[in-house]
């Protein structure tokens, strides 16, 4: 029954005693709270339907409904704390587990998963996402980055240079993630960085999700003739979100430092030393 | 000698769309990651060469490429290694080394000799497999390295922590 917290002097991560998900993020500098609910979950790869045969495969993203299922609805935890990091672990399922990270002076909350492999021997398709669910009114509105470059609105249901007819309500909202993708209701912004190009959306008001790993047993007849499905057991993939909660007004610092150095990260070497007087003769 | 090319060009065969998004074939995908690797190993003599050049040393640079699953051979079983943290950025970063070790104490020393604050962290995933991890903070000059040493310290040595001559400077 006791609050599951991590914390530094930038930043608070409140995780449910109940469920062991994270609940809340907390800016201690800037004061600000917002109740951010994470999870994973995982949407049924179409195999085609009445409407479209169209499958999802490599090339096609399509859900066979718009609502993603839960890996699972709660996790279990263990909590690691030295000086020098605080972890909360959580293991939502064999192949879904999450370590949720903060070290010492960090002004942002480290997410890092690991997904897979997927199992699909029930051969459903699935197609996992981190989702992160905010009480922000974002009024459809949500900010993606064009190859760390431009930051683009993007408007769900809507394209800025034609009236869409949108068939597809998930996937027609996906955009491409190179770095990090934002919500904002004017005054709070939370962004997420990713360490690897992703796809993400807000499907919702006030929601954030970038899909993190997918395994397909069907072809979706656009070229590549073979579903996405690895051979053997399957793919583990391991990446981390990196995220952020910041006034709007001050944000775009912080996470465009932030992606600096996590796309130009340190490179580590090790040696044994001891090693011969090295000179270019 | 090293040789970057070969992972010039791999990484440019890599740019079509079916390396970038996944769309290739099993056999494709599979021959895209053998042309990287094929391209990693003389780029690794390369940089081998740069440091030692850069360091004054002719040491045997190891590059643990599963770092990020906790696998680093070189810090599992040695009992004294150094750690060469670059930083490509064009400013200085203060970073958290995590490097795979065996239980212990360990004592981390900062390019001048002194003492940094560590931590090995047994976490709940690893706790089976009598694996650690060894934690740090590293400061790197911009556009620089920093070398670290790290030291198993026997349990004499962990209750007397004395210091040792200062390792080999960097900048």
């Amino acid at each position: 029954s006791h609050i599951l917290a991590i914390e530094n002097e930038y930043i608070r991560a409140t995780f449910s005693p109940k469920t062991g998900l994270l609940v809340e993020i907390e800016n201690l500098e800037k004061n600000l709270v917002l109740p951010v609910q994470q999870a994973f979950f995982w949407y049924n790869a179409s195999v085609g339907d009445r409407i479209s045969s169209q499958a999802s495969g490599a090339y096609i993203f399509r859900p066979s409904q718009q609502q993603p299922l839960p890996v699972r609805r709660w996790a279990q935890t263990q909590l690691v704390k030295t000086a020098l990091v605080q972890e909360v672990h959580q293991n939502f399922s064999a192949w879904c587990s999450q370590v949720v990270r903060l070290y010492p002076g960090q002004r942002h909350l480290e997410l890092e998963w690991t997904v897979g492999p997927i199992p699909v021997g029930d051969s459903w398709g699935k197609e996992v996402i981190s989702r992160f669910d905010t009480s922000l009114e974002t009024d459809g509105v949500f900010y993606t980055d064009s190859n760390g470059r431009e930051i683009l609105e993007r408007r769900r249901d809507y394209r800025p240079t034609w009236n869409l007819n949108q068939t597809e309500p998930v996937a027609g909202n996906y955009y491409p993630v190179n770095t990090r993708i934002y919500i904002t209701d004017g005054k709070v912004q939370l962004t997420v960085l990713t360490d690897r190009s992703q796809g993400g959306s807000s499907v919702r008001d006030g929601s954030l999700e970038l899909m993190v790993h997918r395994r397909l047993v069907k072809d979706d007849r656009r070229g590549v003739g073979e579903p996405l499905l690895e051979s053997g057991s399957g793919a583990w993939v391991r990446g981390r979100h990196l995220v952020l909660l910041d006034t709007v007004q001050t944000a775009a610092a912080g996470h465009r430092l932030l992606a600096e150095k996590e796309v130009l990260a340190p490179q580590v070497v090790l040696s044994q030393g001891g090693g011969a007087p090295y000179n270019l003769r | 000698s090293g040789n970057s090319a070969p992972l010039n060009e791999a990484m440019a065969v890599l740019q079509h769309h079916d390396a970038v998004s996944g769309t290739s074939r099993q056999h494709v995908a599979d021959d895209y990651a053998r042309q990287l690797a094929e391209g990693w190993g003389p780029c690794e003599v390369l940089l081998s060469n740069a440091l030692a050049w850069l360091s004054g040393s002719k040491d045997v640079f190891t590059f643990c490429l599963n770092l990020n699953i906790s696998i680093c051979p070189l810090s599992q079983k040695a009992a004294s290694f150094q750690v060469t943290v670059y930083n490509p950025l064009a400013r200085k970063v203060d970073w958290m080394v995590r490097l795979p070790v065996t239980k212990g104490v360990f004592l981390v020393r900062d390019p001048n000799g002194r003492t940094v604050q560590s931590s090995v962290v047994v976490s709940p995933s690893t706790e089976q497999k009598d694996l650690s991890e060894l934690l740090f903070s590293a400061s790197v000059p911009a556009l620089g390295f920093s070398v670290y040493s790290v030291d198993l310290l026997t349990s004499r040595d962990a209750q007397a922590r004395t210091p040792k001559p200062r390792p080999k400077n960097s900048s």
